[in-house]
């Protein structure tokens, strides 16, 4: 572990929390995009298939299940409890777009052909482009909610984070995976826009809204 | 690599 990649962990734990609470508070996911958090459900359970049969520490099995636990609530917060405030008509990206050619691609290009390296890999490469539902529904709307703009800004710094953890891991544990640090790296580019009218924008106390 | 076979990162 390093700070590097303790920060991602708590910056996305941090993201979680944020949506959790902005839903509860206002009692409503508008502006939310419940394919974005479908496809973050996928990522997690296809990723932590292996929680049961490899331990590595208390810390990371309690973050997985977590994770795990808190993608399936916002599910239910979404499509159940606060289905009504659920706006579909601008959340309309096809998640099958990114769901297919990531499962071939996961198939055609993995460290190991094995299904639960294949799966880890599908979670990997479908990670990177999970957000585009988000984005999209973002710019569909042309405005974000401030909190919501907190969430994207703490769940886009995450995998920054992890990119330093991965270069500090290349120079003093030898350590280097090709597959994570591609699919990081275009899971991070695709936030530079919304990073740029965050740090803009909100953080001088205007709204986040989008050139029309 | 002794990580492929444990994934240590989350």
């Amino acid at each position: 572990m390093n700070v590097f990649r303790l920060l991602g962990d708590m910056s996305h734990l941090l993201a979680i929390l944020i949506l959790l609470l902005k839903m509860w508070k206002t009692r409503s996911c508008a502006g939310i995009s419940g394919k974005t958090q479908i496809l973050f459900a996928l990522v997690f359970t296809t990723r932590y298939l292996d929680l049961f049969s490899s331990f590595i520490s208390i810390y990371n099995t309690t973050m997985k299940l977590f994770f795990i636990a808190s993608s399936y609530f916002t599910i239910f917060l979404m499509y159940s409890k606060f289905k009504a405030t659920y706006d579909s008509n601008h959340d309309s990206f096809r998640m099958e777009f990114l769901v297919v050619p990531v499962g071939g691609l996961a198939f055609l290009v993995n460290h190991e052909f094995l299904p639960l390296e294949i799966l880890w890999t599908f979670s990997i490469y479908l990670e990177s482009v999970a957000i585009l539902p988000q984005l999209f529904m973002v710019s569909k709307t042309g405005e974000a909610e401030t909190i919501t703009s907190h969430y994207l800004f703490a769940l886009g710094s995450y995998r920054l984070l992890y990119i330093f953890n991965w270069v500090y891991r290349y120079y003093f544990d030898g350590f280097f995976d090709l597959i994570a640090v591609v699919a990081g790296c275009v899971q991070t580019i695709l936030y530079c826009d919304f990073f740029y009218l965050y740090i803009t924008k909100v953080l001088k106390g205007k709204k986040l809204s989008l050139p029309a | 690599k002794p990580w492929l076979d444990k994934k240590d990162e989350l």
